[in-house]
């Protein structure tokens, strides 16, 4: 059984051989951004045997780029400067959405968003829009300071205005 | 099986929408059908909740999209599972014939096709909603079922399409950009109304001042909503059944209120077919006898004296101190200080109401009258439509207006937002 101790199981533990990997390093960053279409739009068809299948696999000299770097254990290693600008690419948009700053790099933060619980769905699919909202605005503005891609207008009823 | 339910897919009607940022279209595929049918699947169970907890959760949660859009769900336990829209269910790692394996607790809790089925990782912690830990289901329920409905992910703070879960917060309500996000798909919940009312109550404030508040409501059919003036929507979790809030009067099909607010008189009225009762507000139902000991329900033509019935609606105006009943096409003044016809009615709606555009007008079989102390103005509904009154600030702003003129027709939709109908087996949940 999944082990607990509180009457109304709350506090239950998943078990250890059940817990998903977590991303870690380069190469499974890269499978996070391309499993979920941050690097090329995804097919997400339930009934296709190839949807899951393989992921672009890169090695490391080409997840590199002159300037990029990873973190491990909460410190920053330059790399040797190869090409992989869809890769920083992809992180860089990654980055942006999820209101991180949008360096390129696999910093710890970036680590712990991409670590959080999520929806399986991708993101980015093929024949679907992307996950930007537009609705309610002329302009979708990406602010350079890294904060959440957001609509630039807020017609919500519900902040504020209230009628007499 | 597959064929066919890509048969089905292909009926779906593409809807084109402005890309309001870009300009340009987008063709995206929604249910072009107006009801689901769902079923939570036997092999599919979780072993972490009931399985009538999960399909209770599952029922709140497709009925909270329904309460937004016009589209109703039903929980079906015994159609062929072809004829199945949505099927649910739980899974670990390799799952429910599914390509795509889940991965253990944390990362990924659940994932949707458009269209189609949904599934959640057994490996996480689900909950129900009561509880204060692990993942809420309902959260997650109502995030796949906005997939299967045709909505990406959305990266705004509030809305339950953001891909990465947040822990729920008491009260979690899908936010205004999900309902605008799901009515470009599937557009606005429009329809006509059997009554409509602002209800005044009393209450003494924290100085011991009596003060005045109103609540509005809408009546259709068996059901009725409460409607928030102030954020432009309908109480979460409207509707209710008649029956379960208005105690005494007809469980359906009222054709009419009234408030009769004089300085001797503060009455109010519910009206169907050809009776009529009077509601209790302290009581919370309707009374039993007038004050001459006659019994509730009582025929119109005693009460109001030559109003015939069924009526099609009514109103009271406070300016003249009539009950305008209105049949057909035609309008009766009711005089409650003489408690008769008033002289020269019953009249021609259309002449009582003239039409500011010309031809812009309901003619008869008005389905509601209300006057909305939110406004301080009349309105007339008809179908999907609505007319409002000119009123004595129209008038001082434009002299030229004709009196109680009726100004062009608008969408109801356009101006009380988001009145939406359930599946009738999500009336009671």
């Amino acid at each position: 059984e999944k082990l607990f101790h509180s009457r109304d199981h709350s506090d239950l533990q998943p078990s250890p051989q059940h817990q998903a990997e977590l991303v870690t390093d380069l190469q499974s960053a890269q499978q996070f951004l391309s499993k979920y279409g941050w690097t090329e739009p995804v097919k997400w068809e339930g009934t296709s045997s190839k949807n899951a299948a393989e992921l672009p696999r890169y090695g490391d000299a080409d997840l590199m780029q002159e300037g990029a770097s990873i973190s491990r254990y909460g410190q920053e290693f330059p790399l040797e400067p190869t090409q992989a600008p869809a890769f920083v690419e992809a992180l860089r948009k990654f980055q942006t959405l999820n209101g991180l700053p949008a360096t390129g790099k696999l910093d710890d933060s970036t680590i712990a968003a991409m670590n959080k619980p999520r929806c399986g769905v991708p993101d980015n699919q093929i024949g679907k829009e992307s996950a930007i909202v537009k609705s309610n605005s002329n302009n979708v503005t990406e602010k350079a300071s890294g904060k959440s891609l957001n609509t630039t207008t807020n017609q919500n009823p519900e902040n504020g205005t209230s009628t007499s | 099986k597959i064929r066919k339910k890509r048969f089905l897919q292909m009926l779906a009607a593409p809807v084109r929408y402005k890309d309001q940022a870009n300009q340009g279209s987008t063709v995206r595929g929604a249910f072009s059908k107006k009801l689901l049918k769902w079923r939570l699947i036997g092999e599919g169970y979780s072993s972490q909740l009931s399985i009538d907890e999960q399909r209770y959760v599952f029922k709140t949660a497709f009925r909270m999209w329904s309460e937004v859009m016009p589209l109703d769900f039903e929980e079906d336990l015994t159609s062929p599972m072809s004829l199945i829209d949505v099927k649910l269910g739980f899974g670990r790692g390799r799952h429910l014939g599914c390509t795509r394996s889940f991965d253990g607790s944390g990362q990924e809790f659940a994932h949707a096709w458009f269209l189609g089925d949904i599934h959640f990782d057994d490996d996480e912690h689900f909950t129900a909603p009561s509880s204060d830990s692990g993942i809420s289901l309902l959260k997650v329920a109502v995030h796949e079922i906005g997939h299967v409905l045709g909505l990406s992910h959305i990266y705004q703070t509030g809305s339950i399409m953001q891909p990465n879960y947040i822990p729920q917060e008491a009260g979690f309500e899908l936010d205004w950009t999900d309902r605008k996000a799901i009515q470009m798909l599937y557009g606005t919940c429009e329809g006509s109304f059997d009554a409509v009312f602002d209800w005044i109550w009393k209450e003494r404030n924290q100085y011991g001042e009596l003060v005045l508040r109103y609540n509005t409501y809408f009546f259709r059919n068996a059901w009725y909503w409460l409607y928030e003036n102030r954020k432009n929507r309908t109480r979460y979790g409207d509707p209710v059944t008649v029956s379960l809030g208005w105690h005494g009067i007809p469980a359906e099909g009222i054709d009419a209120f009234v408030h009769v607010w004089t300085w001797t008189e503060d009455a109010t009225y519910f009206f169907k077919g050809t009776q009529y009762w009077r509601y209790d507000s302290e009581n919370d139902q309707a009374y039993i006898k007038d004050a001459q000991g006659n019994q509730y329900p009582r025929l119109i033509s005693e009460g109001f004296p030559k109003i015939p019935s069924p009526i099609n609606t009514a109103f009271f105006d406070r300016r003249d101190q009539f009950i305008y009943f209105f049949k057909d096409a035609h309008v009766y003044a009711f005089d409650v200080k003489r408690n008769m016809v008033a002289n020269h009615y019953p009249k021609r709606i259309i002449d009582v109401f003239p039409a500011v555009v010309r031809n812009n007008h309901p003619f008869g079989n008005i389905d509601a009258a209300y006057y909305a102390y939110t406004h301080n103005s009349i309105f007339l509904f008809k179908g999907k439509e609505y007319w409002k009154v000119v009123s004595d600030k129209d008038r001082q702003q434009n002299p030229k207006l004709p009196r109680n003129g009726l100004f062009l027709k608008k969408n109801i939709s356009e101006q009380w937002t988001d009145i939406c109908n359930v599946h009738s087996s999500m009336l009671k949940m």
